[in-house]
């Protein structure tokens, strides 16, 4: 929590 | 990483080695659009935020890195560049916009998978993807000319979203929990953008004659 989603696509 | 995402992510890279390359060569960008190489500056800006927050992999950060500069240096060209600035087709140039810049915003402020400061912008970069190719498919309706190395670049951006489709089915299958709603629909919006511009594009390829768009 805090940090959010990570998003690997560009 | 998936063939089609890779192929996806080449082909942005080369529509935009493409640009650099005809602005650089004759000196001019008749017929780029600033408008929309400033929506993608906002675009890039916004998404790779996470540049401070997070590493993927080398290549990611890479071409994070690729994209905000190659659009910093087009736009650069086109807004002073001694040469360049003066062949900018400004009186053409004029879609507004603002009117696609707040209306992404305010959807991103409503439709979004966390409500923090990052994922907001990240979605709003989202959108605004979706739409930021307009401005440069009215001024190529209005250019009666459009050379061929403009009409590569939409093409090969175009490419690149239909790549990324086949790039969410293939992760879509083979990922158990890969599900990004938000993207998809704003991806495929995007790519519906193109479809009248790829028709034209083939047909005047097939005709071998100039390309250019119906008003």
């Amino acid at each position: 929590p805090g940090e959010g989603p990570v998003h690997d696509e560009l | 990483m998936n063939i089609f995402r890779l192929a996806g992510d080449m082909m942005h890279l080369f529509s935009i080695i493409v640009l650099l390359l005809k602005i650089n060569a004759t000196r001019s960008c008749r017929g780029v659009s600033l408008k929309t190489q400033e929506l993608y500056a906002i675009v890039f800006v916004c998404r790779y935020l996470d540049l401070f927050t997070s590493f993927i992999s080398l290549y990611n950060t890479t071409m994070k890195l690729i994209f905000l500069l190659s659009t910093f240096t087009i736009i650069y060209w086109m807004r002073f560049h001694k040469v360049i600035r003066v062949t900018y087709d400004r009186e053409q140039d004029t879609f507004r916009y603002q009117f696609l810049i707040l209306p992404c915003f305010l959807l991103a402020l409503v439709l979004n998978n966390e409500f923090s400061a990052m994922e907001v912008l990240w979605t709003f970069s989202i959108y605004l993807e979706a739409v930021a190719i307009l401005p440069q498919l009215v001024l190529l309706q209005r250019t009666n000319n459009i050379d061929n190395l403009t009409g590569n670049y939409v093409f090969l951006l175009g490419s690149y979203r239909a790549l990324y489709i086949l790039n969410w089915i293939y992760r879509f299958m083979t990922e158990p929990n890969y599900r990004q709603y938000l993207v998809w629909i704003s991806g495929i919006v995007q790519t519906i953008v193109y479809i009248d511009f790829f028709y034209y594009y083939i047909r005047s390829w097939r005709n071998n004659e100039k390309l250019s768009l119906p008003a």
